[in-house]
């Protein structure tokens, strides 16, 4: 029996909000220390990795460690039913081929349940190497958003630069060219959530496509923060940490030049 | 122009 209850709902609703640009359909790896899912996207340019703690969760049990392969569309559509304060639960039998959607809302005068068909998918684990980045900026999740957005009316491609003045987000493309160079703040007095952190052992300077960005900035309704971690031929780690439940960390190979 | 490297490259399945 796994039954996962969430009084905050509505993070399982921006969690697949994140994913489903990228990933059709995957498996939920659930075990008694939460949930976790890793999938690439068709074109295994990028991937998506998850994890949600059962301490994260108001009520969480799992009595036996199993994938929930689901269709990240279907439960999309599903969740367009939750309400922003609607409590959710999740459940699904040992040996069954449905998972459960409840949705309670706060004042419990209604309550939704849906039940989706489980789904058999190969299951895909990749051995990420742990990575000694060379470069890692920290900033305001909405603001990464903004960049990625704006710069993508010039070019398909960002040539993303970490040196000592700061970090630069550059494009050219046709009909012309953009740089936005966000610089290290921490020495003054910005709010925390405008704070840009940079970590730098060396300059880096990598490209990437601003499609796949694009679609990790889906993330940024989750939390306030996201950090971005390079080093030279390896892929970008685009993380979002999500406060007291876990985070969704998306890897993204680079452009080479030819 | 940069060419678009795949994941595949860096990550064996496990």
């Amino acid at each position: 029996m796994f039954e996962a209850r969430l009084t905050k709902g509505e993070l399982i609703k921006k969690v697949i909000e994140a994913l489903k640009d990228l990933v059709t359909e995957a498996n939920f790896d659930i075990s008694a220390t939460g949930i976790q899912l890793q999938a690439m996207d068709s074109s295994h340019v990028s991937l998506c990795a998850l994890q949600m703690k059962a301490e994260g969760f108001d009520h969480f049990r799992c009595d036996r460690s199993m994938p929930l392969g689901i269709n990240l569309s279907s439960m999309s559509k599903v969740l367009k039913c939750c309400n922003k304060d609607d409590i959710v639960t999740l459940k699904a039998e040992d040996d069954g081929d449905s998972i459960n959607f409840m949705f309670e809302s706060k004042d419990q005068d209604k309550i939704s349940d849906f039940e989706l068909k489980l789904m058999d998918i190969d299951s895909e684990h990749f051995g990420i190497p742990d990575t000694d980045y060379k470069a890692t900026v920290t900033m305001s999740a909405s603001e990464f958003t903004r960049i990625c957005n704006d710069l993508s009316i010039l070019g398909e491609t960002v040539a993303i630069s970490v040196g000592k003045d700061g970090v630069r987000f550059s494009v050219s493309g046709e009909m012309g060219t953009g740089n936005m160079t966000v610089r290290d703040n921490t020495s003054s007095d910005t709010k925390e959530a405008d704070r840009v952190e940079i970590d730098m052992e060396e300059p880096v300077n990598l490209n990437f496509a601003l499609r796949y960005l694009k679609s990790f900035a889906k993330a940024a309704p989750l939390t306030d923060r996201v950090s971005l971690c390079l080093s030279r031929d390896v892929p970008l780690l685009v993380k979002y940490e999500i406060p007291e439940f876990g985070s969704l960390s998306y890897y993204l190979a680079p452009k080479i030049d030819d | 122009t940069p060419v678009q490297n795949d994941l595949d490259e860096f990550y064996a399945m496990v």
